[in-house]
């Protein structure tokens, strides 16, 4: 519904982003 | 009816409303039951965390708008509360179907992890209302020489309320524009403004965590496998 481009991989997520892995 | 801008504005805010009515000023259940989950039960902290920014946020809000809109000020705040709380449990299970995990415990307990969801939150709440607009805000005025204003409210106005640092706040937002799939194509596009913001600027300013991360890269030999700026 929007333009916007996610560049995540399928294996990221907020728990990655915040070294919570 | 033609569409004008204050009829765009009031339907975004009808839906914002209605989309957060289910949505409570505590933790949903199944948000309890993630916390309840973790190692360390963060539910202490995530309430007393919320208090604190509620009172910089009403401050300040009074302070840029006026202070007769203090009770606006509020009322933003727990919109942006139920956002928060949304969209984090929204996240979470995601999180929890992706990594087969149930104990988030260091996500949850990590303070700067909630305040850029709460800063996000309100960013979505103030560009609904139309209180976070770029056209005539403070930060244009600012990298065009002028004094920053104390009469708006636009990005990155929050960050400087949380004392956050624009790069943690970069990190929230993909996962934010996934985690809640009924935000308006309107709002997406602020989101991504903010973001191309910090990308291009912000997150180059002086004392930005983005150095030391760029430090520790160098030091760990990543160095090598990485491209000249000029390139």
């Amino acid at each position: 519904s929007h333009d916007y481009h996610f560049g995540l991989e399928d294996h990221e997520g907020i728990s990655e982003l915040f070294d919570c892995d | 009816p033609p569409q004008t801008p204050i009829r765009a504005a009031m339907t975004s805010i009808q839906q914002l409303r209605g989309e957060l009515i289910s949505t409570g000023d505590q933790p949903s259940a199944i948000l309890d039951t993630y916390f309840k989950n973790c190692t360390v039960d963060p539910t202490q902290d995530v309430l007393k965390r919320l208090e604190t920014l509620e009172q910089a946020f009403s401050q300040r809000f009074g302070q840029a708008v006026g202070p007769r809109c203090v009770v606006l000020g509020k009322q933003r705040f727990t919109l942006g509360v139920r956002l928060y709380y949304k969209v984090m449990e929204a996240m979470l299970k995601s999180e929890e179907k992706r990594l087969s995990v149930q104990n988030f415990s260091k996500l949850l307990n990590d303070s700067t992890f909630h305040t850029s969801l709460l800063a996000c939150s309100l960013e979505v709440v103030m560009a609904t209302y139309g209180e976070s607009s770029f056209k005539t805000g403070g930060y244009i005025q600012e990298v065009a020489g002028g004094d920053p204003t104390e009469t708006d409210v636009c990005f990155p106005w929050i960050l400087d309320v949380f004392n956050l640092a624009a790069f943690d706040f970069y990190k929230v937002i993909e996962s934010f524009i996934k985690a809640d799939p009924t935000m308006s194509k309107d709002i997406v596009k602020h989101l991504e403004t903010c973001e191309n913001l910090i990308m291009e600027r912000i997150a180059w300013r002086r004392g930005s965590p983005l150095f030391e991360l760029l430090k520790q890269e160098h030091e760990g030999g990543a160095a090598e496998q990485l491209e000249t700026p000029a390139s």
